[in-house]
């Protein structure tokens, strides 16, 4: 499971 | 984007623009925690400084503007325009007890010890506790307008409605954010008293009193 590095996330 | 990330940031965007219409309408701010709204000004800030550095779509973009021009837009109505209604007697949470252990966490317990890292961790951090000065400010008068409390549900179901988004990335994009979970439950769980009071009393027509 990766944690994604980009803050796609509001 | 999934749908319950769509309708946490609805649900989201909805309490900002009720917080705002009611602001506006009454010519008022009573009831109205200024700190928090300082708070929600300091998490959009520094979570979003990656405005300029990282564009992931119009629609990230536009509502983190939003976001943040919202937020300094409340604050400008309390403490200036309608300060006369601000109601300072009441609002007495201390936000450094806020501000600084979440600081001191944010530089202990993150992903990456770089600055923007640094930044956003504090601004996830910082949500999941901003309403307090609010949730306090409320149980000091004892009550809240309707129009607040619906302000107050809203906003307190767009991060719920962030871990429903979680849990379904979790299993379907093998996406996670320890960080972000965690603090979204706690964030989430504050509200439940206010979510009790608010199903079996505003949603019956009833004003939100709280036993004072």
């Amino acid at each position: 499971l990766r944690r994604s590095a980009v803050k796609d996330e509001l | 984007m999934n749908v319950f990330r769509l309708s946490g940031d609805v649900s989201h965007l909805l309490a900002i623009l009720i917080l705002l219409m009611k602001i506006w309408k009454t010519r008022s701010c009573a009831g109205i925690s200024g700190k928090s709204q300082i708070l929600f000004a300091l998490v959009y800030t520094t979570r979003y400084l990656d405005l300029f550095t990282s564009f992931i779509s119009p629609y990230n973009t536009a509502m983190k503007v939003f976001f943040i021009a919202s937020s300094y837009a409340t604050i400008y109505l309390i403490y200036l325009k309608f300060k006369a209604t601000y109601d300072r007697n009441h609002d007495t949470f201390r936000m450094e007890f806020l501000v600084l252990p979440v600081l001191v966490l944010a530089f202990v317990v993150n992903h990456d010890f770089t600055p923007l890292e640094i930044l956003w961790t504090f601004s996830i951090y910082l949500e999941s506790v901003a309403i307090l000065p609010q949730l306090f400010m409320v149980s000091k008068t004892g009550q809240a307008e309707t129009i607040t409390s619906h302000y107050l549900f809203a906003l307190g179901m767009y991060r719920a409605l962030y871990i429903v988004n979680w849990v379904y990335r979790y299993y379907f994009e093998g996406f996670y954010d320890l960080i972000a979970i965690i603090a979204g439950v706690v964030q989430t769980v504050l509200y439940c008293d206010f979510f009790y009071l608010y199903v079996t009393k505003v949603l019956k027509g009833k004003q939100l009193t709280l036993p004072a």
